[in-house]
């Protein structure tokens, strides 16, 4: 893969949204892979609803956690989503109105995507952001700078977050993965989170996984 | 390094409790680490469920320890005195070999306050400087002295007991910035009081997360800074992606070398 990548420079990335008090990060982090393919595979760059896959994929559990694998399942069964403007986020769960004819942007498939950090760069830089799933470790104090906590601290079994990989790189010889993440611009750099590379760090590899538009 | 957990295919199996001695023993083990014979705690239940993936098991286990009679006042008052304590354990058990990923204990009756926090849930009671109360004039704005984020100046003064003085002021003054940057209000002062208590316990916490951290980050104080780590993981994370295996998809092609 290139050296280094980042989406953001190349109009692939909505701004950072805010999950308020709700356990969606799953729908924040489909919804931006989703984005991404659509640029990529129509040009333009849309601004999803979450709230959609609150209110509408019955097999996640809306603020109580879900998992992207059935967001975007309930993707193609609901025949699409709605953008933001259409139908707006408000953090928590509501009663189904998706209307097919205000769908502005479908997928033909998701694919799960490998363990290998190096493929997963190679693929990002190729085919569009990526969406993953960490554990949390530390995150509730985390200001700025190269995360790396200790293994035992941030195992990859006890995954706990879904977040949007947008690009990689090396700062001062430290690699990392930039980190889309969903808690608003007030938190984080900018509200992005940067992980070191490389290392399994976290089990960023874990569940990596991506919408694809044919 | 073993095969990681593949979260997507691993099932979560309830267990018999033959199989979770094992792990719940090497917790207990944990659990008692540094204490002598008789002030050891017994466990007395246990029932849990275990996540298999590759070469590695995932215990969740909750289990019922019964803490010795407390004779020794000097330790009483320092440790939750409760005689029976639920606890949550993560066990890891990769290649036969035994890792404590997480513990949360607490006494079974103990009493909810505000924010449906265990009152004696070992949080450090900061301790105000005497005729300061956290009412509102308490939070006039008066910015810290030292902005360093995170505040590693201070925590030596954690290990004196009782707190000093500058200790219980400094914190007061970080807390007054926290409040009036994130814009916090807080209904009594008695929820005042707990959420400050609260943010000291999580200062600790931020310090001792970047002391074990290997990359160049920084931690200290966010907007999250008052919530307890359980109403931070409740509220904002999402247990399902470690709970659940989800809907299986295809695996994509790998990007030919470019």
């Amino acid at each position: 893969p290139p050296p280094e990548w980042d989406w953001r420079s190349k109009g692939a990335v909505t701004k950072v949204k805010d999950q308020g008090m709700c356990g969606s990060c799953w729908a924040f982090s489909v919804t931006g892979n989703v984005e991404g393919q659509w640029f990529l595979k129509r040009g333009s760059l849309l601004s999803l609803s979450e709230q959609e896959l609150l209110d509408c994929d019955k097999v996640d559990k809306a603020c109580l956690g879900g998992l992207p694998s059935n967001a975007y399942s309930a993707i193609r069964t609901l025949g699409g989503l709605e953008t933001e403007d259409d139908y707006s986020y408000h953090g928590h769960l509501q009663a189904c109105s998706f209307s097919a004819d205000k769908a502005k942007v479908y997928i033909n498939d998701s694919v799960e995507l490998s363990q290998n950090e190096l493929k997963l760069a190679a693929w990002l830089a190729k085919k569009g952001p990526i969406s993953v799933a960490i554990n949390a470790f530390g995150m509730q104090f985390y200001r700025h700078g190269i995360s790396h906590p200790l293994r035992p601290l941030c195992s990859p079994w006890l995954i706990d977050h879904a977040v949007l990989l947008v690009g990689y790189g090396n700062r001062s010889a430290t690699p990392f993965w930039a980190i889309k993440n969903s808690w608003g611009t007030d938190w984080g750099e900018e509200g992005y989170y940067y992980l070191h590379r490389g290392s399994g760090a976290c089990g960023v590899n874990i569940m990596a996984s991506s919408a694809v538009v044919d | 390094a073993p095969n990681e957990p593949r979260a997507a295919g691993a099932q979560a199996w309830e267990l018999e409790s033959p199989e979770l001695l094992e792990p719940a023993r090497f917790a207990l083990e944990m659990y008692n680490r540094g204490r002598a014979a008789r002030t050891r705690a017994a466990l007395r239940v246990v029932r849990g469920r275990v996540r298999r993936a590759g070469r590695g098991s995932l215990y969740s286990l909750k289990a019922t320890l019964v803490e010795p009679p407390c004779n020794d006042p000097t330790v009483c008052q320092l440790r939750v005195s409760k005689k029976t304590l639920l606890c949550s354990f993560e066990v890891l058990d990769e290649l036969g070999k035994h890792m404590l990923l997480r513990q949360d204990c607490g006494p079974v009756d103990s009493k909810i306050t505000g924010a449906g926090i265990p009152r004696d849930a070992g949080i450090a009671q900061v301790r105000l400087p005497s005729g300061v109360s956290p009412d509102s004039s308490l939070f006039q704005l008066s910015p810290p002295d030292d902005k360093n984020e995170t505040f590693s100046s201070f925590l030596p003064l954690l290990n004196k007991d009782p707190l000093p003085q500058d200790f219980s002021v400094k914190m007061v003054s970080i807390f007054k910035d926290f409040v009036t940057t994130y814009n916090r209000t807080y209904e009594t002062t008695e929820e005042a009081r707990w959420r400050m208590s609260v943010f000291a316990n999580n200062m600790v916490r931020a310090q001792k997360i970047q002391a074990l951290d290997r990359g160049t980050a920084r931690y200290g104080v966010t907007k999250f800074s008052d919530l307890t780590e359980e109403e931070f993981r409740t509220i904002y994370l999402n247990p399902l992606l470690k709970e659940e295996p989800g809907k299986r998809m295809r695996l994509a092609q790998s990007i030919p070398d470019l």
